[in-house]
């Protein structure tokens, strides 16, 4: 039990650090408090740029924990890959630039996978195949409205 | 293997048949707030038996079904093109899913490829492609919020329940 | 302590429905789970649009939550209001619309009362008499680069 | 009356003193991700003592000081314009607070006009004009899906803090 988890989260921490340098441009990692006794702790996320003090997930910007929140679920996809991926709204505290590494990332893995990606920023719309419209109609139904080809 | 095609009908606020085409890359799904992009992701959750009502924002399994002009039963339908055989099965493969209201309460059907089964044929049959209902491969709206609230303890259960 | 209970509650209530109809065009009310003794249950927030159905909070789509979030902090600031408001990302659920109309009614406000509000999005910077840029520089120091005039 | 100019030094991220001026009606504060937009609205917080250490991120009072070059001591001072005579007191009202990182833990000051002075008197004073701890008039990143995921009953503590 205590080797399937410690397998588990090198591996995992192994894309994690990857993957999180590739979107923030800062280092990061997962943490165990107890590597002797995993379940007796917790798993912190750590992130540092070059200078700044290493911090905990606890006290980031809003956005910056986000970022450090999608690398550790791409890292967790990394390692266990599904051959279909839908997020929802997982952009919404991004700025600009950091909405379009994500958008940027996902484009890249949907070589290997299909990404259905809600999203209501335009570098996620722009950088999708296409988009599907939804919209709500009379007798309030939803229905969908068209694919727009990018 | 893909969803090619995703059918709804009398789902929560889809009142109307809707089929909805996919590809196999990057598609977007936007919209207005309210208009149903989030009911889409819940639809395929439904249709899998990949989460709970309480998942999909419903206190029981009947508020899922279209509350609109009296409709009594929801229907969602899922197909995916199976060309490269990661599923051991045909090169196509539907999954479908009806929950029915009834007076004492409800009914829920699972199909594949049109014969009814059950849940955990369903689940076995997706965990050859590592689609499990503990997979990271569906992120809902709040699910990053709840990644970084959480206490470290509960974000290593996360890690113990792929282990 | 009941009777102040009730009484900020029904004053509070009466805002929340006018300003819940005018930023999301449906009707809308908080409701008290025990009228005889408020203490013994909860608040609720409920609205419903011609033919739907009355819904909760809690089966609202992401965007439709948090105007009803928001038509309640406002509501709270109509029945006490204070000389300055600094609001942080309280836009980043709302489509395109939805964030315009909020940014309409901050305008309105801050003629009787000062607004700050740190925001991504476009509407909101647009309808701001000037916007205050903030950057990170050398040695991680953040600064404040300068006013843009709308 | 309003803000009229905020001046940071060593607080959180704002290693160099920085004089942010204000106006009043409505200023919008924008800047990528991480770069201080919300230690702005922590550090009116701090200087009012209008919130814990909880609600600034911080574990510590002294988290609050910049960590980049060895300093020992945070500051931030509010400038209200107060010609309105909404407060009773001069034209203009300035609240000052430092934070000193001590070998045994810290010193906290509060400074109303340049003198010494305590929290209750910066309270009662700021709540002549409606400016309370409870009070709705700062809402932080976060208290939006706050509101929403809390239970009905926890919804209705904020109205009883209110009343
Ligand atoms: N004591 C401190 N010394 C130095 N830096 C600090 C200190 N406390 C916090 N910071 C840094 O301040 C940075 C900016 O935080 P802030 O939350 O203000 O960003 P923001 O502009 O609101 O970003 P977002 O758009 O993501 O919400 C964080 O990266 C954090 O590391
Ligand atoms: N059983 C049902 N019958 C009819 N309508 C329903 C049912 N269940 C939910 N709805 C409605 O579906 C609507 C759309 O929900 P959904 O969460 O999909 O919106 P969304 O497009 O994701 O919006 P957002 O951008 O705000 O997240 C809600 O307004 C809700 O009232
Ligand atoms: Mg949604
Ligand atoms: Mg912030």
């Amino acid at each position: 039990k205590k080797e399937a988890l410690l397998t588990a989260f090198n591996s995992i921490n192994a894309n994690f650090k990857d993957i999180y340098a590739d979107l923030s441009g800062a280092t990061g990692e997962l943490a165990l408090e107890n590597y002797e006794d995993p379940f007796d702790g917790g798993l912190f996320i750590r992130s540092w740029q070059q200078g700044k003090h290493v911090q905990r997930i606890e006290g980031m910007s809003g956005g910056e924990k986000s970022l450090a929140a999608l690398a550790m679920i791409f890292a967790i996809q990394r390692y266990l890959p599904a051959p279909f991926y839908m997020f929802d709204e997982i952009d919404m505290f991004l700025d600009g630039a950091n909405a379009e590494r994500v958008a940027r990332m996902i484009k890249k893995l949907s070589v290997n996978a299909q990404f259905i990606v809600v999203s209501l920023r335009k570098p996620m719309i722009e950088a999708a195949s296409r988009t599907i419209g939804v919209s709500m109609q009379e007798g309030n139904i939803s229905s969908v409205t068209g694919v727009k080809l990018n | 293997m893909f969803i090619k095609e995703l059918e709804i009908h009398n789902f929560k606020s889809f009142g109307k048949r809707v089929k909805i085409p996919f590809f196999d890359d990057f598609t977007a799904v936007s919209g207005p707030n309210g208009s149903g992009k989030s009911n889409i992701v819940d639809s395929v959750l439904f249709c899998l038996g990949l989460s709970t009502s309480r998942t999909m924002r419903a206190e029981k399994l009947t508020d899922l079904i279209f509350n609109g002009d009296g409709a009594n039963e929801a229907m969602v339908k899922v197909r995916f093109d199976n060309a490269d055989a990661e599923l051991p099965a045909d090169t196509e493969v539907t999954v479908a899913r009806k929950v029915r209201r009834t007076a004492s309460g409800y009914y829920s059907y699972y199909y594949l490829d049109g014969k009814p089964c059950t849940l955990a044929d369903i689940h076995e049959l997706l965990s050859k492609a590592c689609i499990t209902p503990e997979g990271y491969n569906v992120v809902l709206q709040g699910d990053i919020t709840r990644i970084i609230e959480v206490s470290p303890l509960e974000r290593r259960k996360i890690i113990d329940e792929i282990a």
